[in-house]
């Protein structure tokens, strides 16, 4: 479990009488040189260390029998905190149609990500769906969707180069109505947090779906814009959820973390593959294991 | 060595890992520029904000100064480009091919993701664009042997340049950095120079996992320069530095968005300047 990672920073406060500032310090820093490395944003970071720190330092170790486990229950105490202690799920028995809106940068798994709910959805969970390829703007996008909706076996919109975003999302949401479906998942194109203009367009997009979920797709290789990502989608669009991509990579997936800590929204999938069934729970034990190395 | 006192003030240092730290350096590479300024500034030097920042500058620019070979000409001259899911490969080429096609080239384009939904599609949609011809397979064929016959086609129909797009791949997936070496030898069999490039391309929001991915696929292929996409983004691409710090691997390209035009050579002053900004 989490605390067993801690040997190395275990070891830096075991035998001491009691935590003190001095006999803390080189295990903080290990602390902190592993969430920076794991790609955690610079002040989460800071903040985090100061809990701890003040944790430590407080009342509850005080006279322990064995400071350095004390110390080590802190820190994964606080992880737990903010990376959550139990998997967040979608609400299923919400009234249909349940809508998905899936929003993020470029390249950050999508439209690969749409499909891989539709499927969990209808194998799973016998819904009916509608795959929404709104991506008007990539080469081939709708196309993409479209191939995708065929091998899960799911109805696609048939979205015309052309359309405009706006129009897609009405007429595909005639269509859910019209033909009864469960669930529509609607694919935006990716796009930066700071271009204005496109940021709009899904705000207008969101308006006309009322999706009952917006959800953040996050590569699990992101870097410190992380945190500037996170912020702006949600005082931009409001985020009720997060997917993290590309778990199946090397990343430490510190983006996760920054993500919670600034949006407060739970992480609900992990993508792990390339192929349709690459879509887990998210565990955050696991998450924040990884993370700490 | 441990001068003492002669270092920056504590506010001072903090601030600057701030800065560099978040612009994706990593600790690591932060560390060793900020001991680099500590060391060739004297005690004086070292108050003065500015002279500390443009001692800063002159170190990163030393690590990223390595200017990339231009491409040799051949007929045609091939490129192999490489990188993770997602990374920006097929948009590259794009903006690559219509440079070149706009410089009186005979480009094409070789079809050599043959796994994803779309791939081709998005392939021949910027090969459109661009003007240029665009080799394909069948679905579903081996790559190597799409990307083999598109160095034969470019060989015998005297093209100038090949641009090989390929699956995206994560590096750490053993048998896909495999197959990765295989198409490398087999554009060595169909033409015993190519490739004369082999580009990997990293996204600029990617944090340090971005040194992992220059260091195996280096593993897998021989990599000689990189290309940074999505610098038109808040990230700031300071993966660069950390890489060149380890890796040594010079920046070609940086991508500026989704457009044919969005594609610069690459230019360290306003690249350092901009992480500053
Ligand atoms: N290994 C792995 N690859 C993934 C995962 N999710 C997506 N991908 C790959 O990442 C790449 C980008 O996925 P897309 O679904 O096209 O991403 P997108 O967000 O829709 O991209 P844009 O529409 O251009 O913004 C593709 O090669 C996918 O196969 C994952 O969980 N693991
Ligand atoms: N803003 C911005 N977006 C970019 C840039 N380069 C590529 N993109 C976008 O990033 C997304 C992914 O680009 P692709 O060219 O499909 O990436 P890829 O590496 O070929 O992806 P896979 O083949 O799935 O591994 C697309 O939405 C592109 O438009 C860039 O420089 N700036
Ligand atoms: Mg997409
Ligand atoms: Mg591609």
């Amino acid at each position: 479990n989490l605390e067993d990672r801690f040997g190395d920073i275990l070891k830096k406060v075991r035998g001491q009488g009691t935590l003190s500032e001095a006999n803390i310090k080189d295990a903080l820093r290990e602390v902190r040189l592993s969430l920076l490395e794991a790609d955690v944003h610079f002040s989460v970071v800071k903040s985090f260390i100061a809990e701890v720190k003040e944790r430590a330092l407080g009342n509850e170790v005080l006279a322990s029998l064995s400071p350095g486990q004390d110390f080590v229950r802190i820190v994964a105490d606080e992880l737990t905190k903010v990376m959550g202690s139990a998997a967040a799920e979608i609400d299923l028995r919400a009234k249909p149609p349940l809508k998905i809106l899936l929003m993020g940068l470029q390249g950050a798994g999508k439209t690969t990500t749409a499909g891989k709910l539709a499927r969990l959805l209808k194998e799973k969970h016998q819904k009916e769906v509608l795959l929404v390829p709104a991506d008007l703007q990539r080469p081939a996008a709708i196309h993409q969707l479209q191939t995708l909706a065929r091998q899960v076996g799911v109805d696609a919109f048939d979205t015309q180069v052309g359309m405009p975003v706006s129009k897609v999302c009405q007429q595909a949401l005639a269509q859910v109505d019209r033909r009864g479906q469960d669930v529509a998942i609607f694919d935006t194109a990716g796009r930066l947090a700071i271009d204005l203009e496109l940021m709009e367009e899904l705000r207008e997009a969101k308006q006309l779906i009322e999706p009952t979920y917006t959800l953040l797709v996050v590569d699990a290789m992101t870097g410190q814009d992380a945190v500037n990502v996170a912020a702006e989608f949600k005082a931009q669009v409001g985020i009720d959820g997060v997917i993290l991509t590309k778990l199946d990579g090397d990343a430490r997936g510190g983006a996760a973390l920054s993500v919670r800590q600034v949006t407060g929204a739970p992480i609900y999938f992990t993508g792990t593959g390339e192929k349709l069934d690459g879509l887990e729970l998210f565990h955050p034990e696991r998450v924040a294991q990884r993370i700490l190395g | 060595l441990l001068r003492s006192g002669n270092g920056l003030d504590a506010d001072t240092r903090e601030e600057l890992e701030a800065l560099l730290i978040t612009s994706d350096l990593g600790l690591q590479t932060t560390q060793s520029l900020l001991d680099a300024v500590e060391k060739n500034l004297s005690k004086e030097e070292l108050k003065n904000p500015r002279l500390i920042k443009e001692r800063l500058k002159t170190q990163m620019l030393e690590l990223i100064r390595t200017t990339p070979a231009p491409w040799p000409e051949a007929t045609p001259t091939v490129v192999m480009v490489v990188g993770v899911n997602g990374a920006g490969k097929t948009t590259t080429i794009g903006k690559l091919a219509a440079r070149y096609a706009q410089r009186g080239k005979k480009v094409l384009l070789a079809a050599g993701d043959t796994f994803r939904a779309a791939a081709v599609e998005q392939l021949e949609i910027w090969g459109e664009r661009a003007h240029v011809d665009v080799m394909k397979g069948d679905e579903g064929s081996d790559p190597a042997s799409v990307i083999f016959s598109a160095v034969e086609k470019a060989k015998n129909e005297r093209y100038d340049l090949l641009l090989c797009d390929t699956a995206g791949r994560l590096q750490n997936k053993v048998n896909l950095m495999n197959e990765l070496s295989k198409v490398h030898r087999v554009i060595g069999k169909a033409m015993p120079s190519a490739p004369h490039e082999v580009l990997l391309v990293l996204d600029a929001t990617t944090g340090q996992n971005a040194v992992s991915q220059a260091q195996k696929f280096s593993e897998a292929v021989p990599v000689q320069s990189l290309a940074l996409t999505k610098l038109d983004g808040s990230a700031k691409g300071g993966i660069i530095l950390a890489i060149s710090d380890q890796l040594d691997l010079p920046v070609r390209l940086v991508g500026l968005g989704e457009g044919i035009d969005d594609l610069r050579d690459f230019d360290p002053h306003n690249f350092v300047h901009s992480l500053f900004e």
